[in-house]
């Protein structure tokens, strides 16, 4: 789901 | 999304409401560092810049739009509320917080993922992050005791950034692509400010007695 994306944290 | 993050999300939303609560209450604002209240809202500003770019999911867009509000709540009610701004520490809350901002701005230069606009900025915002809640522990130690609400907010503020510690030791395991060496360190760094107010929040938690910091 969010592989690839940067910052999926807050 | 892991339970530890999840946790320490949530221990961020209940530090920030519990800040508001705070203020609404009690329509007032003492012990408050507002220069704490606007480095965490240049934090936020800085980091979400992908909030209209990149969707991840409506929980993390949800949770941006949320700190994003209640810390902006917070810093227009300590500087424009007519009554919560009078009682604001503003010959206490002395620190030179413009230093961390340069600091940290500078760093991001030389310390990032990828020399992009977006990625510059969002490790200044890690890097603001980790010093952020300096000038608020050197306002308590000022004004020596601290309220229980205004301990409360440290108090999850630290469990939210310990968590958050859990879930990168969780993520280096559980996911063979794991680099996130900028978070890692900039949490570990925050992490360790609050270690000395977790020690006296224990102590005095333990001796049931007010918390009071050394001067």
């Amino acid at each position: 789901l969010l592989s690839g994306k940067q910052h999926d944290e807050l | 999304m892991n339970i530890f993050r999840f946790a320490g999300d949530m221990f961020h939303l209940i530090s920030i409401l519990v800040l508001l609560l705070k203020i609404y209450a009690t329509k007032s604002c003492s012990g408050i560092s507002l220069k704490t209240q606007e480095l965490y809202a240049l934090v936020f500003v800085t980091r979400y810049l992908d909030l209209f770019t990149d969707f991840i999911s409506v929980y993390n867009t949800v949770m941006k739009l949320v700190f994003i509000g209640s810390t902006a709540a917070i810093v227009w009610c300590m500087q424009w509320h007519p009554v919560v701004k009078r009682s604001y520490d503003r010959e206490l809350d002395t620190f030179r917080h413009y230093f961390l901002v340069g600091a940290c701005f500078v760093l991001a230069l030389f310390l990032h993922e990828n020399f992009t606009f977006q990625e510059i900025f969002w490790a200044f915002s890690i890097y603001l992050e980790a010093v952020a809640i300096l000038p608020q522990l050197v306002l308590l130690q000022r004004s020596g005791n601290v309220d229980n609400l205004t301990g409360q907010y440290v108090f999850f503020l630290g469990a939210y950034r310990a968590f958050y510690i859990l879930n990168w030791i969780y993520r280096y395991f559980m996911e063979q692509r794991f680099s996130r060496w900028i978070s890692c360190i900039s949490g570990l760094v925050q992490t360790a400010l609050y270690a000395d107010f977790f020690y006296y929040y224990f102590l005095s938690w333990k001796n049931n007695a007010k918390l009071h910091l050394p001067a």
